[in-house]
């Protein structure tokens, strides 16, 4: 998947297993891939889980878990809210389009997180106040988690090399160095550029992602999740200046240009 | 080194007592559980300074004058009282301070700095 941290970092990650996306005093948030089917390029659907921890005359403890056609409106336990204590209305999930949009406010600690299957996939994004992204017990262990440090660089695919492989005329296909597996020769570098193009106009890793997936799954419902992704950061992000984010080499449009 | 900055929170979330309330004594050690969390968090930048020192022999005379153990619930953000934002007639109005977190800003100079964090894709 693509991740970008509390920090702004933008990263593509080869991720198998349980990843912890958030783990402090408040809430845990993992994700959880199947490891990809033998001969397939793509892992299968992830299965999303949030714990809300019991926090004093708030709320109980309530688990919410999403997966592939499987957005549910309400906790595991059928609730839609914090449970039985006085504040339990701090802690409310709200189905904005069935089956594909549902957002999930917890006022007691000013979070809000939104969940989405857009195509076949589902995404993920959360706004915290950074008091209680930092709430960790002990964060030399616990700060190792997804949004707060990114993915191991190891695990990390790197679009700069994926691309110079990619452009070179007629070769879709990945250069043998990218680890990124390549997807059936079902879409043309140029077809995926006027395809993410038609979503994503502003040509930041949003849009690098999109042509990304669409080389690498042939799936152009991957333009749809790098769109509601993006609209998501404008939705929750606090620094509107940071909504695009480019590659580290490149400067954007217009600073480009002024520095001349 | 940022003790003060430990100190002035542990002091707005006691209103400045030391001697809390038999009831509030929960309270009282959740707020030095805090205070002793954020001392550590300071050890390496503070090591030598009296400030800090001084604060980490008060938090263990503190813990062992109210028998307060070591683990436990750390003292949430410390919340104020405001009435609930017009309109949000599901909010029920006697909700506790403590589960509305942005009113604790309201009296601090800063608002509080929120971050973003988003995934997408296979």
């Amino acid at each position: 998947p693509h991740l970008r941290t509390f920090t702004d970092r933008f990263q593509t990650c080869k991720v198998q297993g349980a990843w912890p996306l958030i783990d402090n005093n408040y809430l845990n948030v993992h994700l959880t891939f199947q490891p990809p089917v033998p001969g397939s390029w793509a892992v299968s659907s992830p299965h999303l889980t949030i714990i809300f921890k019991n926090f004093q005359e708030c709320v109980d403890q309530k688990v919410y878990q999403a997966e592939m056609d499987e957005l549910p409106a309400a906790f595991a336990d059928g609730s839609k809210n914090g449970g039985d204590k006085h504040g339990a209305n701090s802690l409310k999930i709200t189905e904005k389009v069935s089956g594909q949009h549902v957002e999930i406010q917890a006022k007691y600690i000013g979070t809000t997180i939104v969940v989405r299957q857009v195509g076949g996939y589902l995404t993920f994004a959360v706004r915290m106040p950074e008091e209680v992204v930092n709430a960790v017990e002990d964060r030399d262990s616990q700060g190792l988690y997804l949004c707060l440090r990114g993915c191991p660089l190891n695990q990390q695919i790197d679009f700069q090399a994926f691309r110079a492989g990619a452009e070179s005329p007629g070769a879709h296909r990945l250069p043998a160095a990218s680890p990124a597996p390549s997807a059936p020769d079902t879409f043309p570098y140029e077809t995926a550029v006027a395809k993410c193009k038609e979503k994503l106009p502003v040509e930041d890793l949003y849009y690098q992602a999109c042509v990304f997936d669409l080389l690498t799954t042939g799936d152009v419902n991957f333009t749809l999740a790098a769109y509601y992704a993006l609209e998501d950061v404008k939705m929750l992000h606090s620094n509107k200046d940071k909504l695009h984010l480019y590659e580290r080499t490149r400067e954007p449009p217009g600073r480009a240009a002024a520095a001349g | 080194c940022k003790i003060l900055k430990c100190n002035s929170e542990f002091w707005s979330a006691t209103a400045g007592s030391h001697a809390p309330a038999p009831d509030d004594a929960p309270e009282f050690c959740a707020a030095l559980r805090t205070y002793a969390l954020c001392t550590r968090r300071t050890a390496r930048t503070c090591r030598g300074d009296l400030a800090y020192h001084s604060a980490v022999h008060g938090i263990e005379d503190l813990m062992s004058q109210h028998n307060c153990s070591k683990d436990g619930p750390t003292s949430q953000p410390h919340l104020r009282t405001l009435p609930p934002p017009p309109g949000d007639s599901q909010e029920r109005s006697d909700s506790p301070e403590i589960c509305h977190y942005e009113k604790s800003f309201h009296n601090r100079a800063a608002a509080p700095n929120y971050t973003h964090c988003g995934l997408f894709g296979d």
